[in-house]
């Protein structure tokens, strides 16, 4: 499970932070930190989207998913020269 | 680049960008393999400061310093923990993690959007000129999110981020990832807030033609640029000792081959592999080989390449065999023997005598450039055609540029083939792709945002779109190169672009975001989908709305017919889209025309609601519908027209393609 990690991008519903929170990073890291204690945030978004990329196994990704404030989880796409 | 500034009308464009022009605080942001800050395309004589309010930065990395930039390429980035997660450390044995391009691409499409002038610029003395960009005076900031092994989305969005926060004006991105929806498409993603934020992006068509269906980028709020010929080749043709010649192009800037003809085999006959006659590293007999000319047939392996494994084995020369996948498209190379490439008919003769001459010979005699070539733009075999297999209402590509055997910019890495053996090095190279097309459109929005400061990026998109034409001067429509028949705007969208008009199109079809939501609304996303494309979590389409994908004010149309269920054949049908011009030109009184011929395209009436459109004033909009009427057509049929509305000095054309589904 663990070796099958993938990198997904997380787009966030930004306006569904809970009060708790004064920094987006800081959800999003606690977000990421609830559904693995291994996942590493590659990048965070906060102009052309909101959210984060991660590495994920398939099962983190699906627990993402559930999670308050998650918007998509989608696996990273490669992308060629034309 | 060279050629293309006049084949583009470009000296002409200049004249008609106003005095108060600000192309000099336009910003173009390029994501691609990175930059050779060191070429004189990046020169930055004549520029005024970095643009106020530039937020970019240069950013030191391996073989590259931070005080690399200048005042034309004013910032540059490197993306790479996306690449690296998946694929494992960058190799710095092979690439610099760094903005510098060690491939050549990157340096290849920033130069041709918005290079400065370089004088006596060539790529071993073909295509010689004055190398320049779209652009020149606009700026250059560049986003490294290409690596050996690919671009990978978190890497392009970190950088997409990064260059509309930074301040880019227009994005140009020469890659794609297949087909996939809007909302699971992070180049989609991405380039939707960038169009909120005013910023144009512009994508290449794809490299998947002839076939159809095969386009990427097709999101309406992206700019999606296919590939046509310049008016320049390079030939090489072919001479064979039973007197015949037969035209081929090549970029060999080595030793002549001898007068006299050679010994010509076929690499078929002189390997012991089964597919020999492909030329792939080490298939070739040596002894079967030596000294003399082979033809090798195009496939698998790189044109390059072939030729590097006829040089290994001895050969002398080579003649590389379109095949039918590549029907008579001529893309040149710069071989590292004497070789030049022939279409798929000459070469299934001259494979034809090879095979049945009991003393096959060959020679090849090289012609150097040559322009002027007609006719010309012809829409190239391999860029991407429609019908958008997303959304079939919206038509795709938007238009098409110069795309083929294109000079700029090159790498100080590699050589102009990008082999590794190829030890040459040189400033410009000469490619071909919608990856070059792309940042001609990338460089001419530039243009018009520099001219037109205010205009959105949906309206600088118009002024491409209904100012292209389809037609060369004589009003045959436009070639296709795959079938040397017409070709149609499911090939080339509006048409060619055509600078020069584009500067001052008099209307323009302008979309806001909203309009877009609305475009989403009509696909019948999600609330989820929606946010995810627009970042809008709390967006709800209305239930009390009929929202249609047809509503979308696009600057062409693409009417689908449904048959009847299981009849296969459609009944008379009505549908009616609405558009709505805004003036950007002085006052006028615009007439519309329509024509409606190519394919079944006869079949549909189609009549305009108002046909005639007074502006008064600039900024002044108005909407017309436009109804069209079917008769009962088989299903699979395909037709097309052109709207034209003109006051008699403007023409705001826009393409139709009817399809019966």
């Amino acid at each position: 499970e663990m070796k099958k990690k993938k990198t997904y991008i997380i787009h966030m519903a930004k306006s569904q932070m809970p009060a708790s929170f004064s920094e987006h990073q800081h959800w999003y890291e606690a977000s990421l930190t609830s559904v693995s204690s291994s996942a590493e945030m590659l990048y965070s978004y906060d102009t052309v989207i909101h959210g984060f990329s991660a590495r994920l196994s398939p099962a983190e990704a699906r627990a993402l998913e559930l999670t308050e404030g998650v918007i998509s989880v989608l696996p990273e796409t490669r992308y060629e020269l034309h | 680049t060279t050629r293309t500034p006049e084949f583009l009308g470009l000296d002409k464009a200049e004249g008609l960008v106003p005095e108060m022009n600000t192309e000099g605080d336009v910003i173009v942001g390029v994501l691609d393999t990175g930059v050779w800050p060191e070429r004189s395309s990046y020169s930055d004589a004549g520029l005024g400061p970095v643009p106020a309010g530039w937020k970019g930065m240069c950013e030191q990395g391996t073989n590259f310093s931070a005080s690399a930039c200048n005042r034309k390429l004013i910032g540059a980035r490197f993306f790479s923990k996306g690449y690296e997660a998946s694929m494992g450390p960058v190799d710095e044995s092979r690439e610099s993690r760094s903005p510098r391009d060690d491939d050549g691409h990157g340096t290849h499409t920033s130069t041709t959007a918005v290079g400065s002038s370089v004088p006596s610029a060539s790529l071993l003395g073909y295509a010689a000129g004055n190398a320049r960009g779209m652009a020149v005076r606009a700026r250059l900031a560049v986003y490294k999110v290409c690596w050996t092994g690919g671009c990978f989305s978190s890497d392009i969005l970190a950088a997409m981020d990064r260059a509309v926060d930074d301040g880019c004006h227009v994005l140009s991105l020469s890659l794609g990832g297949g087909m996939s929806d809007y909302y699971r498409d992070s180049v989609a993603i991405g380039a939707f807030t960038a169009m909120e934020k005013g910023v144009l992006v512009s994508c290449s068509a794809g490299n998947a033609g002839p076939s159809a269906n095969t386009l990427s980028n097709v999101a309406p709020w992206i700019t999606t640029v296919g590939a046509g010929t310049l008016d320049r080749d390079f030939p090489a043709y072919v001479s064979l000792g039973n007197g015949k010649n037969y035209s081929g192009v090549s970029l060999y800037s080595g030793k002549s081959l001898p007068d006299s003809p050679l010994p010509f085999v076929y690499a078929g006959n002189v390997s012991n592999s089964t597919n020999g006659n492909l030329c792939m590293p080490g298939t070739l007999i040596p002894s079967l080989v030596a000294g003399k000319i082979v033809l090798c047939d195009r496939g698998i392996n790189a044109r390059v390449q072939k030729g590097y494994v006829v040089k290994t084995a001895g050969g002398a020369g080579m003649v590389l065999a379109n095949t039918a996948a590549n029907g008579e498209e001529l893309v040149a190379d710069a071989h590292l023997l004497p070789a030049t490439g022939v279409g798929e008919k000459a070469a299934n003769t001259i494979r034809s005598y090879v095979l049945s001459d009991p003393n096959p010979t060959a020679t090849i005699v090289f012609s150097g450039t040559k322009v002027n070539i007609r006719p010309s733009p012809v829409v190239a075999a391999f860029s991407s055609r429609g019908p958008n297999s997303i959304t079939s209402e919206i038509l795709k590509p938007d238009l098409i540029a110069p795309g083929v055997n294109i000079l700029a910019g090159w790498t100080g890495a590699v050589g102009p083939t990008g082999l590794a053996v190829d030890s040459r090095r040189v400033e410009f190279n000469i490619i071909s792709g919608t990856s070059m097309s792309c940042p001609h459109v990338s460089g001419l929005a530039a243009l018009l945002k520099g001219a037109h400061p205010d205009w959105s990026p949906a309206a600088i998109k118009s002024a491409l779109m209904t100012t292209a034409y389809a037609t060369y001067s004589g009003g045959e429509g436009l070639l296709d190169v795959a079938t040397g028949r017409p070709a149609s705007p499911f090939d080339y969208g509006a048409g060619h672009v055509d600078p020069p008009r584009a500067l001052d199109p008099g209307l323009v079809y302008d979309i806001t975001p909203e309009d877009y939501l609305d475009f989403l609304c009509a696909l019948n996303y999600t609330s989820l989908q929606i946010a995810s494309v627009s970042k809008r979590s709390d967006f709800k389409c209305s239930g009390e709305r009929t929202y249609t994908v047809s509503g979308l004010n696009y600057p062409s149309f693409a009417v689908a017919f449904s048959t009847a269920s299981g009849s296969g054949v459609s009944s008379s049908t009505t549908l009616t889209h609405e558009r709505t011009l805004t003036n950007v030109g002085p006052a006028g009184t615009y007439k519309a025309t329509v024509v409606t011929s190519a394919g079944d395209g006869g079949a549909v009436k189609v009549a305009v609601d108002p046909n005639v459109l007074e502006f008064k004033a600039a900024g002044e909009k108005k909407s017309y519908k436009v109804i069209f009427t079917s008769g009962s057509m088989p299903s699979g049929s395909v037709g097309f027209g052109r709207l034209e509305w003109t006051d008699g000095k403007h023409v705001v054309a826009s393409p139709m393609a009817f399809s019966w589904t």
